[in-house]
């Protein structure tokens, strides 16, 4: 991505603060509204541009199709993926100003109410207050818990509250933070912290790093910095089309993924399947409000009874339907091309999925991390 | 007004994002 030159910088950054503190005085509305606009228009231009980057994936001819997704897929996301990161620092305003204070309203991607929902369900703290009771209790406490999880890790350890409860929900939290970012790589005990080495693959994870990627992996109701929003449009409109099985007859770039599932049969239960191991969905359970445009196969949630209901299904299909499925068993099994080549171009797609938010238990990012590593 | 605000950053996500 091209840099940006001082003098707009400095523009763009005051265009933002006055917008902003002009806003928030004229309408008298909580500060924490304000710059949500320009969060949602950014989320749309995200979604606009991931949607037109899917849509220049398609060659006119089918067959050169598995040899041309990753050339061309690639490049782009990396393009992509760079102006998200100055666009993140471009607009660090409202990342200060609107992202930070939504995550302390609790509305990050990984809030204190997804730890509360373990903590009130566990026997080992019996209330006798109704768990909506000890929720509503607790949530009211919630705001002050919440420090700056981003800058510090987890600063909650600051609280000097005298009531027990918030310790133990801290120290839940904590271990809460420390489990979901240690599944996108980030391990608190390596002595290794610091940027990777130039190799394609990295056995190493910065906090950042995996905090970003946690983001991405979020629901799209929850506020994430602008970088990570960025990827998460990506995943959404860009990604999981990619990812998912086409219905019957394959039509290029046109899946819609129906999630209501009545009476779909099968072809719904395979798409609602492979959408569970896409989204990091199921640490962060906790019902937060998802909006209704574009969130596809991540609001395929709360349909458990699909976990066991349909993998046999699975196994019946002769091979991967997906187009990315297909690219990378190609890629892996058929290019002819050297092997540092291929491991080069695997660990690339490999990283592109965990950037922009696929967890680890998804078959494809198993698969390409085992011939990268392997 | 919000569209004035836009229309001043979008040039420069057009500029950075685009290829």
């Amino acid at each position: 991505a091209p840099a940006i030159d001082m003098q707009l910088y400095a523009g763009i950054h005051s265009a933002c603060y006055n917008y902003i503190t002009t806003q928030s005085t004229d309408t008298h509305k909580p500060d924490a509204n304000s710059g949500s606009d320009i969060y949602n228009q950014l989320d749309k231009y995200f979604s606009e541009l991931a949607r037109s980057i899917l849509s220049g994936l398609d060659t006119p001819d089918n067959s050169a199709e598995e040899t041309e997704l990753l050339a061309r897929l690639l490049p782009a996301f990396q393009r992509f993926s760079s102006g998200a990161q100055t666009v993140n620092r471009l607009l660090n305003y409202v990342n200060r100003h609107y992202v930070r204070r939504a995550i302390d309203e609790d509305k990050g991607w990984l809030g204190m109410h997804d730890v509360m929902a373990d903590f009130v369900r566990s026997p080992s703290a019996p209330s006798p207050l109704s768990i909506e009771e000890e929720k509503a209790a607790r949530m009211a406490s919630i705001a002050k818990l919440l420090g700056s999880p981003r800058s510090t890790g987890i600063n909650l350890t600051t609280v000097t509250d005298d009531s027990p409860s918030r310790e133990t929900l801290a120290q839940k939290y904590r271990e809460r933070k420390v489990a979901v970012l240690a599944t996108w790589g980030y391990d608190p005990n390596a002595s290794d912290s610091g940027s990777s080495s130039g190799t394609a693959f990295r056995s190493t994870t910065t906090l950042a790093e995996a905090e970003a990627a946690a983001e991405a992996a979020s629901e799209s109701g929850r506020v994430i910095l602008i970088g990570s929003l960025a990827h998460r449009r990506f995943r959404f409109d860009c990604v999981e089309p990619l990812l998912a099985i086409p219905k019957g007859v394959k039509k290029k770039g046109k899946k819609k993924k129906k999630n209501g599932g009545q009476g779909q049969g099968t072809e719904v239960a395979e798409d609602e399947k492979l959408a569970e191991g896409l989204a990091g969905v199921s640490l962060q359970a906790g019902g937060a409000s998802s909006q209704a445009a574009g969130s596809s196969s991540s609001q395929a949630g709360g349909s458990s009874s699909q976990i066991g209901g349909s993998s046999t299904q699975q196994q019946d299909l002769p091979g991967p339907k997906g187009r990315l499925a297909r690219a990378v068993k190609h890629l892996l099994e058929v290019d002819e091309r050297p092997e540092t080549e291929r491991i080069r171009i695997a660990g690339e797609l490999a990283d592109m999925l965990r950037k922009v938010g696929v967890k680890i238990d998804h078959p494809l990012r198993k698969k390409l991390e085992s011939f990268v590593v392997g | 007004s919000f569209q004035t605000l836009w229309a001043y950053i979008l040039p420069a996500l057009d500029k950075i994002m685009l290829p």
